[in-house]
């Protein structure tokens, strides 16, 4: 109870502190237990500062440093316990492209070393150029989708489509 | 264990069924606003065991069947099945005697949700159990909705620790 | 009172329908007083369908959708009461590229047609390319924040830079 | 009746000044995550009396003044001047008679805001009011900061009708 509770905290605190500073190029972070003594009841607090940066409350940060510290601690938990399924509904959205190359190099990783199959739903041409196939969906007759394999070439001109 | 293919049909925009085969590394999905990409990802986490009509942006269940479009008329059933692939047995008993795992779920319009596993009538609870054991299911952390990265930044701290609890 | 909030009622609903039908290029949207008969005490619902699709409830529209749906009642608001400066913080970053033109066609139309001077915060190349001018924040010295002025075509550098 | 300069110092991570000149039409704000766009679309809606520590998304208002860098202490005073271009003599009385209006906030730590109407002392009441009177205001409609379209779509009907006020 208690026991795997603390071990499960000390080694997602060890990948996010590892991840944090991957996705960031830099920087320090930790997970913090508060307002209680017993893990089991304990709430789960964010230090984190990205490079340069003093430690400040998580809501000073900007919203593609919250977006990237939250992907830091979501793939700390999936390291600790992998999945074959991964989905990401749009998670580059507020990521600049230095930040979005360094989201999908991790991401790239993952999926080269572990068995998990990743779907990544995005606008973004720099995470679709890195995708290993891609799928459009289409509205070809209004309110009906469809699904329809992309060859990479052509996702320029799907994505501007409406 | 790997999920292999989603066949979605009367679910939500899918009202043509749709088969999305599901390969190693990285698949991605696009096309315009609204054409459907959060619908087919909700196809998978509601064929997965998903009881909360609100993570699906509906107010009821049935708000997942397809209410109809300017040429087509509403839907009264829905169903998504999705297989997997067990060649390498790792899947829990008593699923593990199959090459291929495949789990449906269908709705009907005001009558609610049946479970299907290989064929056999299951319960909402057996399908959130057989996911569990492989270390998924419609709440794992694994699967992030469109906005969901938010709601981790923004979170309490008593909020959060249900990551934790995953992690265990 | 009451009348003062009919009249705008009528003001804003009338704007929001054609806003949305231009934004979404078609489609029907309107307002609706709720939960009270009297204007000063109802609730403000949408009633949005976008093209061809049926009307249904707002939290059923897709992440795009509803960011567009936002829009159009933000600016009929404005219309009806224009201001000195609108200022919008990425709000295009959920929009695919078309709905993008769509709401800069609009955005550029309100600013040629008032006195109005817009602040636009945004990572899309697409919506840079329309400015007037463009100003780059920067962190040359890490945590200091600079202002510099950035010329459009090399806005491309500033963009990928971290 | 045109906002013309901003002027930040010591505003958040704009420790030296910067200066913002606003011109006719549209004007673009680029950079990376983090360096600071959002700050400047905080010092403007800080300097018409934004009231609310929460809507800068600090927990109290000394959170506005820079806390410091890795090769730089923390300040103790942040102050933003806004500059209105007034040779329409659009402005409420008793603002009337210039040709610029110059409205100064500067806060001390733990020692509170103070505000400056062309020089004079004013309180924060005052320079809400002007700005309400230029159809305008920290809490305008027209200043929408990122991610608040969310709260649009997902506000409950009572809480949209503020929109309406504001129309009025
Ligand atoms: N039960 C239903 N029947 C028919 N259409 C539906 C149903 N539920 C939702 N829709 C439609 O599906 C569309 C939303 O699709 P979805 O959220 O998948 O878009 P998306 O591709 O993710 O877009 P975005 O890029 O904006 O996130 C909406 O226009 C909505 O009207
Ligand atoms: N009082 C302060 N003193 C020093 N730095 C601060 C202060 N408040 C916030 N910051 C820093 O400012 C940065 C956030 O800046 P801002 O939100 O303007 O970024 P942004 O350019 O809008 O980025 P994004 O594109 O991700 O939205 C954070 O890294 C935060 O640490
Ligand atoms: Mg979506
Ligand atoms: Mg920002």
């Amino acid at each position: 109870g208690r026991e795997r509770m603390s071990a499960a905290f000390e080694a997602v605190d060890g990948h996010f502190g590892a991840l944090f500073k991957r996705l960031f190029g830099g920087g320090n972070a930790r997970l913090s237990l508060v307002d209680s003594d017993d893990p089991l009841k304990a709430g789960l607090e964010i230090l984190a500062s990205p490079p340069g940066k003093r430690l400040q409350a998580m809501s000073l940060l900007s919203g593609g440093e919250q977006a990237l510290t939250a992907l830091a601690l979501l793939f700390a938990v999936f390291l600790t316990n992998p999945t074959p399924i991964c989905v990401l509904d749009e998670v580059d959205a507020p990521l600049d492209d230095a930040n979005v190359e360094r989201f999908l190099d991790l991401v790239g990783e993952i999926a080269g070393s572990t068995e998990t199959r990743f779907l990544v739903v995005t606008h973004n041409p720099i995470s679709m150029a890195r995708m290993d196939r891609l799928f459009g969906v289409t509205m070809a007759e209004r309110g009906v989708s469809q699904l329809v394999s992309v060859d990479l070439v052509r996702a320029q001109d799907l994505r501007a489509t409406a | 264990m790997h999920f292999n293919r989603l066949r979605l049909s009367g679910f939500k925009s899918f009202v043509d069924a749709v088969e999305l085969i599901i390969e190693p590394g990285l698949t991605g999905i696009v096309g315009p606003n609204g054409c459907g990409k959060s619908n087919l990802v909700e196809g998978l986490r509601w064929v997965m065991g998903e009881t909360s009509a609100k993570k699906l942006r509906g107010s009821g269940m049935d708000d997942v069947i397809f209410n109809g479009a300017s040429a087509r008329p509403a839907r009264n059933i829905a169903e998504v099945v999705l297989q997997l692939d067990n060649a390498d047995r790792a899947a829990p008993a008593p699923y593990n005697d199959n090459d291929e795992i495949e789990i449906a779920r269908r709705i009907e319009r005001e009558a609610g949700s049946d479970y299907r596993i290989n064929g056999a009538d299951a319960r909402a609870r057996d399908v959130q159990r057989l996911f569990a054991d492989l270390a998924t299911g419609a709440h794992a952390t694994a699967l992030v909705g469109q906005g969901e990265i938010g709601s981790v930044v923004n979170a309490k701290p008593e909020q959060r620790r249900a990551l934790l609890e995953e992690a265990a």
